[in-house]
């Protein structure tokens, strides 16, 4: 019984026992990404880690922030983030880029990217919580900026994006109803994370989508090489699609990957806050389990995994509990009516091919 | 001249007020996104790299090999750089892989620079964010076509997190 989404239940549903932490000897980091001006504070972590840290061996504070740490009040967004990556990835040197934008001009995920560009010894691991309709940015930004994600993945960083908030999303195109992708969630050079609730809310039990968890196929970029067997799967096979003119099934098909979206514990400016839920949680908590796996590699003279995406769909979702029950949200409309794809066995657009398993997931990555 | 993106929405988010015309002596940060070389040799690096099924498996490239690559080439540089010089902009600092380039203009500068753009103060957002933007689409010199892909700091607004608290926290008085 547990009132409410904490470290100890994600560490016993994803099976990370007391010693599933980082050695502490290694190189091994992870790193977060904010943007608004909104911080995390030293205090909320401690008082996170009192409350909630006391059965697995954990860092007392951020290693380095990049970027300005104002001084303003916390926000729930940037405690989340830190709080569950360094809860997840216990252990491990965690950083913050802290990007709200210097100057009135600056466009803050901007700014991270080229941060990402200026120094040759990043952390192996970035969870981002950031996101855009795809349909409101110009071609020219997301055709760049996904040369700039294809850039950190050449460097073997491993990217993991939050799927968005609004399931398969929904817009108006001359009248008519269309699902909306979001990016960079929908970019075939980083691994998107959606999410999940338990079948029973108050029990570690299986996980059934959460029905905000972002997932769709993207309108810009092409389904991408690694994952054609998988969609082509989920396409032919799904019992619930909805009618072809609601998305692009040739494009970019997300999430990857998902974990629980629901329900987290937070503390934000020393008070602990309960039902924080979207992606922006199922993401850092997904983002410190590769941490842990990369500490394996790195621990064992391997390299990190860096863009996981070719392996991940390579090995069928090998290590992940296959979410294969529930739907996501999407456009009201008589057609419809709410309900964007479902999951199903194997990979499907809403839960991607499922959530970690950690020992499970250990094995399948640790070699070669 | 040309249009570099005339598909980006210019509309203001939700929760966002103008504040009017920024003063032209202000100053303002461009980053002008310059056009990268060798993109599809970097994709194809991407591939080998991540797929366990190649030889080149774990071998990641560094940053510096990364720049080597993708480095805008010295006619990128050059011109953009004694375009930028021309119209007044100073404190130009670039980044290792040479294909960003960021520049204080004055308003008054930027808006000669970018025909079309008319820059505004903005306010908005959870945290009462001040910012400048222009709701007007920007242009470029066509000779500058080969080699911006687009300015950073004109139309894109601070994102805003769509976490949320559920079920949605019932206000007193308000509950029936």
């Amino acid at each position: 019984l547990h009132l409410g989404v904490t470290p100890s239940v994600i560490r016993k549903r994803y099976n990370l026992t007391s010693q599933d932490v980082g050695s502490g000897t290694s190189n091994n980091s992870q790193a977060c990404a904010q943007f608004l001006e909104q911080y995390f504070h030293d205090s909320d972590l401690a008082q996170f880690m009192r409350l909630f840290g006391g059965n697995f061996a954990h860092q007392a504070s951020v290693a380095r922030v990049v970027g300005q740490q104002g001084r303003g009040r916390a926000g729930i967004e940037a405690s989340l983030d830190v709080q569950y990556l360094m809860s997840a990835g216990a252990n491990i040197s965690t950083w913050v880029y802290s990007s709200p934008g210097r100057h009135e001009g600056q466009e803050p995920f901007l700014q991270w990217l080229m941060l990402l560009s200026n120094e040759s010894a990043l952390p192996h691991v970035h969870t981002v919580s950031y996101g855009d309709d795809e349909d409101s940015l110009s071609s020219a930004y997301i055709q760049r900026v996904n040369t700039e994600l294809m850039k950190a993945a050449a460097r073997g960083l491993t990217l993991l994006f939050a799927s968005g908030d609004s399931g398969a999303g929904c817009w108006s195109v001359s009248g008519r109803h269309q699902f909306r992708p979001t990016f960079p969630a929908s970019s075939p050079y980083v691994t998107t994370v959606g999410g999940t609730s338990f079948q029973e809310p108050f029990l570690i039990t299986n996980e059934i989508v959460d029905y905000i968890s972002g997932g769709g196929f993207s309108n810009v970029f092409p389904r991408p090489s690694y994952q054609e067997e998988a969609v082509t799967k989920f396409l032919s096979s799904s019992p619930h699609l909805p009618p072809s003119s609601y998305f692009n099934a040739s494009g970019r098909a997300y999430p990857d990957v998902a974990a629980l979206s629901d329900g987290y514990w937070v503390v934000s400016n020393r008070v602990p806050i309960p039902w924080v839920s979207g992606t922006s949680a199922s993401t850092p908590v997904f983002g410190g389990i590769l941490s842990l796996i990369n500490e394996h590699r790195i621990l064992s003279g391997r390299p990190p995994l860096g863009f996981l995406n070719p392996r991940l769909y390579q090995q069928h979702g090998a290590g992940l509990f296959d979410v294969t029950r529930g739907c996501h949200e999407s456009c009201l409309d008589e057609e419809v009516e709410g309900q964007g794809f479902c999951s199903g066995p194997g990979w499907d657009p809403v839960t991607g091919w499922g959530t970690p398993n950690f020992p499970a997931l250990l094995k399948t990555l640790l070699n070669p | 001249s040309y249009s570099p993106e005339p598909d980006q929405r210019r509309t203001l988010p939700p929760g966002w007020v103008s504040l009017g015309r920024a003063d032209p002596e202000e100053e303002l940060s461009l980053t002008f996104a310059l056009r990268q070389q060798n993109v599809e040799r970097l994709s194809e690096l991407v591939q080998a790299v991540s797929d366990p099924s190649s030889p080149q498996y774990g071998k990641y490239l560094t940053l510096e090999n990364v720049a080597d690559l993708v480095r805008p080439s010295p006619l990128t540089l050059h011109t953009v750089q004694k375009w930028l010089l021309a119209a007044g902009a100073q404190k130009c600092h670039s980044v290792i892989t040479q294909d960003f380039l960021t520049c204080w203009l004055s308003i008054r500068q930027a808006e000669l620079l970018l025909p079309g753009a008319e820059f505004h103060h903005y306010v908005g957002g959870p945290t009462e964010t001040h910012v400048v933007r222009s709701p007007h689409p920007y242009q470029l010199p066509q000779a500058l076509a080969p080699h911006v892909d687009f300015v950073g700091g004109l139309h894109r607004f601070p994102p805003t997190s769509s976490l949320r608290q559920r079920p949605e926290p019932q206000v007193t008085g308000t509950v029936g």
